[in-house]
């Protein structure tokens, strides 16, 4: 553990806390796509099943279940408790594209042919595109609550982190490189690129996020 | 090793 990924993974946990509190404080999921919540729960659930079999530490476990028992909540708070604020017709990206091209990658880069590291391959790719129906909404709304674009700012800090993190421990560890992680990362991290910028010069500016037209 | 699948990040 060193302080990028501490800092890193804090920061995943206070997106999930922004979001809950979004969603909990103007009783409703506007703006949020179910579907990008829907591809995290696949992911976690898909890369930390070695639950039952790995124990990495404390710290590893709490987390892992933690961000299990968050994105199912979320789901549920989406699907159940607050479905009427949920549109559906404008979270229309096609996860399809996704989870096919996932699949395939999954299938071909991994690090053993076996169920469990297959999974871990395909939750590492597929969390790396998991935020596109999200950010695939925002561009077709063009717009933004503030809480909302906090929320997909920690998420992209929480990637970004984990650059520094790979970097510290190839010079510390001796050469240590997850190639398929630092791949998918990278790509994961690009994403927030043009969200970072809007973010950056205006919310933080203390102006609205909108796009230009 | 560097392939090693360790896995022990989130």
């Amino acid at each position: 553990m060193n302080l990028f990924r501490l800092l890193g993974d804090l920061s995943h946990l206070a997106s999930i806390f922004i979001l809950l509190h979004k969603i909990q404080t103007t009783r409703s999921c506007r703006g949020i796509s179910f579907k990008t919540q829907a591809l995290y729960v696949t992911v976690f659930v898909a890369r930390y099943l070695d639950l039952f079999y790995r124990y990495v530490s404390l710290y590893n476990s709490v987390m892992k279940l933690f961000f299990i028992a968050s994105s199912v909540y979320i789901l549920y708070l989406m699907k159940y408790k607050y479905r009427p604020t949920n549109d559906p017709s404008i979270d229309t990206f096609r996860i399809e594209y996704l989870l096919g091209p996932c699949v395939l990658l999954s299938l071909i880069f991994n690090y053993k042919f076996s169920v469990t590291e297959v999974l871990w391959s395909f939750s590492i790719f597929l969390e790396s595109v998991a935020i596109l129906p999200q950010l695939f909404m925002l561009q077709r709304t063009g717009e933004a609550e503030t809480i909302t674009t906090h929320y997909l700012a920690a998420l992209g800090v929480y990637r970004a982190l984990y650059i520094p993190n790979w970097i510290y421990r190839y010079i510390t560890e001796d050469g240590v490189v997850d190639p398929i992680a630092v791949t998918a990362g990278l790509v994961q991290t690009g994403l927030y690129i043009d969200f970072f910028y809007v973010y950056f010069t205006k919310v933080l500016q203390g102006q609205k996020f909108e796009l230009p037209a | 090793n560097a392939t090693e699948a360790q896995h022990d990040e989130l």
